[in-house]
């Protein structure tokens, strides 16, 4: 038996709205310790990487490691039909091919059931090693979006250069360029506005800005995001999830022949 | 020219 409630279901519906334009179906892991998602998108130019510790949802049981497959359309359909406010509850059985959910209100006068056939998704299965970055930055998120929403106006790609004066972000084209610098910041009232620059080794990347596009879709989960960026390796965009979780996406870096 | 790498190609597999 697994049953997982999230107090707040809005969570949820940020979740699926984060991803469903780069990955069409998703295998929920779900063990004691959690539930872990980890997709590609069609194209294996991105990566998804979802967890949720057990402590974010009551209750939370899960009595044998399970895997369940969704088709993110499906889900999404779902998942709209709860309002933002509602407890959402997934309990699947053992041995049955449906997953079941389960939306409360607040005051428990509406509940609301929906079932979704399991699928059997084969996807490969990769290991995440820890990774010490040249830099990494924390920046407010709704910043991050603005960015990227700006300079996808003037190129495809977008450069990330890490240096002791700060991070810039540049992109050109055909009309013109642009470039876009933040230095760390130094005193802001909130801890969410802050710019907080890690450099350990100055860095300088491309990436496709259409995916970036697609990750700041997560933006609404959380008002800080955390580029964690090295030399010849994936960029890797982290969103928290309450202090339960996180989303990250990892993008291959578009590189010189 | 300016290649995209495989994502996967800089995890090993598990």
């Amino acid at each position: 038996m697994f049953e997982a409630r999230l107090i707040q279901g809005s969570v949820l519906k940020k979740m699926i709205d984060a991803i469903k334009d780069i990955v069409t179906d998703i295998n929920l892991d779900c063990s004691s310790t959690g539930i872990s998602v980890q997709a590609m998108d069609s194209g294996h130019v991105c990566l998804v990487l979802i967890e949720l510790g057990s402590d974010g949802f009551e209750p939370y049981r899960c009595d044998r490691n399970i895997t369940l497959g969704l088709g993110l359309k499906a889900l999404s359909v779902v998942v709209r039909c709860a309002n933002n406010d509602d407890s959402i509850t997934i309990k699947a059985q053992e041995g049955t091919d449906n997953i079941n959910f389960v939306f409360e209100s607040p005051n428990g006068e509406k509940t609301s059931q929906f079932e979704i056939k399991l699928m059997d998704i084969d996807s490969e299965h990769l290991g995440i090693p820890d990774t010490e970055y040249d830099s990494v930055v924390k920046m407010p998120s709704h910043e991050f979006q603005r960015i990227c929403r700006d300079m996808s106006q003037l190129g495809d790609s977008i450069v990330v250069a890490c240096t002791k004066d700060g991070i810039q972000f540049s992109a050109s084209g055909d009309m013109g360029s642009g470039k876009i610098n933040l230095r760390q910041s130094s005193l802001v009232d909130k801890e969410e506005d802050q710019i907080n620059i890690e450099l350990n080794d100055p860095v300088h990347l491309t990436f496709a800005l259409r995916y970036l596009n697609y990750f700041t879709k997560a933006t609404p989960l959380s008002p800080t995001v955390t580029l964690s960026l090295k030399a010849e390796s994936p960029l890797c965009v982290t969103y928290p999830i309450g202090d339960f979780g996180s989303m990250k996406f990892f993008l291959a870096p578009k590189i010189d022949d | 020219l300016i290649r995209q790498r495989d994502i996967s190609s800089f995890f090993p597999e598990i």
